[in-house]
């Protein structure tokens, strides 16, 4: 499953 | 981390130092919404939930600390200092900014990564941060004479979300699965908002004159 797009952004 | 990014962020830390310094130097906040700033502490709080949760890294939480203290050191600045608040544009400032709330949370309940309440939340601040400036840009128009240092806040909040839009387009291109259509497509549409302002501040910077918004 893909893996989650992290929030690394502000 | 990209160039973009940094410079985005930096330009959107500039214009909130820019912002400070105006209210703190002038002890006056005439010409600012504080709806739009109220909307900005709204679209912080509601995005850096996770700032406790997920550690992304020293940088992320700095900025996060930040943006959500100064927001809200602007909103009571504006609304309890007592030297600030009696220059504040209340009858100016008219803007029915909860509209916007509204629209932008039923947005985030349809269109969003994951219905969870970190994602809907999350969703919800990008979209108000899309039309957080609104009011902000209907109190500039009213009130026609925009001050230097509201003219610089607002082109640098501005230039920070056109920043960002080079770096989707760069991480785009550089990582294979990178896709964020819920914020490059919010960013564009902010940064379109932006752009007759940028229009009549690129005029007015090239003929060195006073910057005049078409009432």
């Amino acid at each position: 499953a893909q893996k989650e797009q992290e929030k690394d952004e502000l | 981390m990209n160039i973009f990014r940094l410079a985005g962020d930096m330009t959107h830390l500039l214009s909130i130092i820019v912002l400070l310094l105006k209210i703190y130097a002038t002890k006056s906040c005439s010409g600012i919404s504080l709806k739009t700033q109220e909307l900005y502490a709204l679209v912080f709080l509601a995005r850096y939930l996770d700032l406790f949760t997920d550690f992304i890294s020293v940088y992320n939480t700095i900025m996060k600390v930040v943006f959500i203290a100064s927001s809200l050191a602007i909103v009571w600045c504006m609304r309890l200092h007592p030297l600030v608040k009696r220059s504040y544009d209340k009858e100016l400032d008219t803007f029915r900014h909860y509209f916007l709330i509204g629209g932008t949370f039923v947005l985030a309940l349809v269109l969003n990564e994951k219905f969870t309440l970190q994602e809907i939340l999350w969703a919800f601040s990008i979209y108000l941060e899309a039309v957080a400036i609104l009011p902000q840009l209907v109190l500039l128009q009213r009130s026609g004479n925009v001050d230097n240092l509201t003219g610089q806040y607002v082109f640098f909040l501005g230039a920070y979300r056109a920043f960002y839009i080079l770096n989707w387009i760069y991480r785009y291109l550089t990582e294979p699965r990178f896709t964020r259509w819920i914020a490059c497509v919010s960013g564009i549409v902010q940064t379109g908002i932006y752009a007759d302002f940028f229009y009549y501040y690129f005029i007015s910077w090239k003929n060195n004159s006073k910057l005049k918004l078409p009432a």
